[in-house]
């Protein structure tokens, strides 16, 4: 079983976007999928046309410890199966502030879930912050994939994201590791992507052999800006069943076509 | 004077690139204005070249109670000042959670430095999140200015991001008011902007009097995606200085002159 936290404080940089495509593209390939959202947002639930509001179950009960993880997930028809969130989930940064071991209680959740209900991928999608939620995906998780627009911003952050992920290494999840970059937004032909990601490229260059991205590839397959990605989530879709032709669904089939081939290597 | 906070939860939506845009174009326009960064990942102090990295003072020390904001302030060229922040802010949620009156510390900083330094504007820029640091900033403000993508989720987030200037309004500024929205990242002639703009129109109309919104404006100006916003950055300065004949420049000095004719008005 593969567990991703699809991560980076950076606001708007396509981490719900991935987080579910990604999930419904593995699904397509037959794969067993559960995709948790860790947002108070609930985007990655409002996308694939899930409204958690009154008493339907979220990830804020099981964080209350009130409910299993398994009560919670709804299977959709494609077998993905989705665990979500509302703003209720904005309370527990502050709940859990003196709460003993905090940062675990999704990774025990979890492992308590699986145990009866198997799955080959689970996908977290993050908020945009390095708050108890994020930290929970990451001790969670063994894998870490950073969606990154190639702007200014985002490389000024990806240090202080990498710092994070190698204090949860030592402190609380030994095995995690980034094992992904992938670049969203991507706008081919301007002189900003360009130099960005060759700005990139140098940066993980000179990355220390012990240091927890050290094995981070950046994807070779671009997510290019396209109008239909954003327009899907209003339809309650993923971009497979909202625009099958488009370039979005193209660039996340070949997202999907490269974590999939990770799977030999891995 | 006028205290604005340019909030959204929503993370890149344009908040940063707006508070230092529209606080660059005060200045220019003579009007004498403080950038107030409350975002730890430290984007707008970026923006505009300030590092603050080892013993520079900043936000946080204002926080901390061990400067005053007058003492943390750095005055640019354009008679702008800019109090900075780091990645040390972030630790202001967790280490002000049991603390009396943690919302009203900026509040009382502010009014404490504009007692002996004037400004007409101070502007703030908020993290992606709802958390003490902005609440900090709507206690602090008379004005709340809404930078919204014309996306799905742009819409989804403001009716929750109401709520929450609704509830400070109640309990800690009475007198906070939504007066702006913008539209920013627009992109002209997508369906999906002109759709999220009727919709966001027919929610407004719709809005209760008594409400902190009810006289909100959806700004004109509607600033258009536009490659130069997001290098400038990049060179440490704002769109007048980096581009002042690009698209964005114009679309900015258009914020600029309604923000400043609200002053009839307001
Ligand atoms: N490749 C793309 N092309 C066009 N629009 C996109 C693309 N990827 C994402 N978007 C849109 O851009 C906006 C930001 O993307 P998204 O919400 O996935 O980012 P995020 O990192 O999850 O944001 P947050 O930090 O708020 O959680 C959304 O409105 C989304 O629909
Ligand atoms: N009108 C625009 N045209 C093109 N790029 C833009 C525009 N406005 C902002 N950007 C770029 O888009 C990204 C998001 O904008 P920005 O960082 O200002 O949003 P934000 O709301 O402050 O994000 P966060 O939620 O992380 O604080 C940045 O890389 C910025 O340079
Ligand atoms: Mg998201
Ligand atoms: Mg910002």
């Amino acid at each position: 079983m593969r567990r991703i936290a699809v991560m980076n404080q950076k606001g708007g940089v396509g981490k719900t976007t991935t987080s579910v495509n990604l999930a419904a593209g593995l699904a397509r390939a037959g794969k067993r999928v559960c995709l948790i959202d860790l947002d108070p947002q609930g985007h990655a639930s409002l996308h694939l046309g899930i409204e958690a509001f009154g008493d339907v179950p979220t990830l804020y009960d099981v964080f209350r410890g009130e409910r299993e993880l398994a009560e919670v997930w709804q299977p959709l028809e494609s077998g993905l199966h989705v665990v979500p969130a509302n703003v209720d989930l904005a309370a527990v940064e502050i709940e859990l502030a003196e709460v003993h071991q905090r940062e675990s209680i999704l990774r025990d959740a979890l492992s308590k879930a699986v145990a009866e209900h198997p799955f080959d991928y689970v996908i977290m999608d993050c908020p945009p912050s390095l708050g108890v939620l994020t930290v929970n995906a990451l001790a969670a998780a063994d894998e870490v994939f950073i969606p990154l627009q190639p702007h200014f911003f985002a490389l000024q952050g990806l240090s202080k994201l990498l710092e994070t992920t190698q204090l949860v290494t030592h402190h609380v999840n030994p095995c995690l590791r980034v094992t992904g970059i992938a670049l969203c937004l991507f706008e081919t032909g301007t002189r900003l992507a360009s130099d960005v990601t060759d700005d990139l490229a140098l940066f993980l260059a000179n990355t220390p052999p012990d240091a927890p991205w050290s094995g981070a590839r950046v994807f070779e397959t671009r997510i290019r800006r396209n109008i239909k990605l954003a327009e899907a989530p209003s339809f309650g879709q993923s971009i497979f069943d909202y625009a099958p032709k488009s370039p979005g669904a193209a660039d996340y089939a070949g997202l999907v076509r490269e974590v999939l081939a990770m799977e030999h290597t891995h």
